[in-house]
C-alpha cells in the first residue's frame, strides 16, 4: 500500500 | 484506525465535553486553567492547519473541527463571558505558559520529521501538546480542593494520551513501516505528567475522598 500519510492521527 | 485510537479520540472528547459541561452547569472556570485551554488552542490550530487541505476521512475532519472550536469556545468563555470570566483566578493561574509556547516552537525547528512548514508546526504542536497540562496541574495544587467535573477532566484529558501508546504500540506490531518517535516519545513524556495526579485520583476514588493534591 501507499505510504500511509503520517498524519492520520488526531 | 484501532480500538485503542477510537477509545483515545473518545476518551478525549469526553474530557472536553467534561470541561464544557462544568463550565456551562455551573457558569463557573474556578479550578481550570486559561493558559492550559490556550495551549490546547494553540495545540490544535498548529496541528490541524492541513485541515483543509489534507483529507483523510469524515470522521479525521470532524473530530478536528469539534476540537478546534471547542477549545476556541472554552477560551471565549473563560476570557470574555461576564459570569465565567468573573470566577477565573488569575493570581492562581500564574504559569509563564509564554516559555513552554517558545521552548516547543525551537525544539520544533530542530526535531521535526522534514523540514517544512506544516511538519515544523506538527512538530511544535506535539510537543506543547506533552507540556500543556503543566499550568493546570499547577493551578490544581495551588487551588488544594478540586471538584469533580474539573478532576474528571484532567483524568480524561491525561488518560486519552495514554490510550494513544497502546494505540503506537499495536500500530508498531501489526504496520510494517509504522515509526512515529516524535509522537510516541512526546506521548510518553506527557502521560507521564500526570503519574502523580493519577495516584491522587486513584486514592481519592479508592477511598471516596475529595481529590486533594498536596500543596
Amino acid at each position: 500500500c501507499s505510504q500511509e500519510s503520517s498524519k492520520d492521527e488526531l | 484506525m484501532n480500538i485503542f485510537r477510537l477509545a483515545g479520540d473518545m476518551t478525549h472528547l469526553l474530557s472536553i465535553l467534561v470541561l464544557l459541561l462544568k463550565i456551562y452547569a455551573t457558569k463557573s472556570c474556578s479550578g481550570v486553567s486559561r493558559k492550559t485551554q490556550e495551549l490546547y488552542a494553540i495545540v490544535f490550530l498548529a496541528r490541524y492547519l492541513d485541515l483543509f487541505t489534507d483529507f483523510i476521512s469524515v470522521y479525521n475532519t470532524f473530530m478536528k473541527i469539534v476540537f478546534i472550536a471547542s477549545s476556541l469556545a472554552i477560551v471565549w468563555c473563560i476570557r470574555v463571558h461576564p459570569m465565567v470570566k468573573r470566577s477565573y483566578d488569575k493570581d492562581l493561574d500564574t504559569f509563564r505558559h509564554y516559555l513552554l509556547v517558545a521552548a516547543s516552537f525551537l525544539l520544533a525547528l530542530f526535531l521535526h520529521e522534514k523540514f517544512t512548514f506544516l511538519e515544523i508546526f506538527w512538530a511544535f504542536s506535539i510537543y506543547l501538546e506533552a507540556v500543556a497540562i503543566l499550568p493546570q496541574l499547577v493551578l490544581l495544587q495551588r487551588s488544594g480542593n478540586v471538584d469533580n467535573l474539573t478532576g474528571q477532566y484532567v483524568f480524561f484529558l491525561g488518560a486519552y494520551r495514554g490510550l494513544y501508546i497502546l494505540n503506537w504500540i499495536y500500530r508498531y506490531l501489526t504496520e510494517p513501516r509504522f515509526t512515529r518517535w516524535i509522537a510516541c516519545v512526546s506521548g510518553v513524556v506527557q502521560t507521564a505528567l500526570y503519574a502523580d495526579f493519577f495516584y491522587y485520583y486513584f486514592i481519592s476514588w479508592k477511598n471516596n475522598s475529595k481529590l486533594k493534591l498536596p500543596a
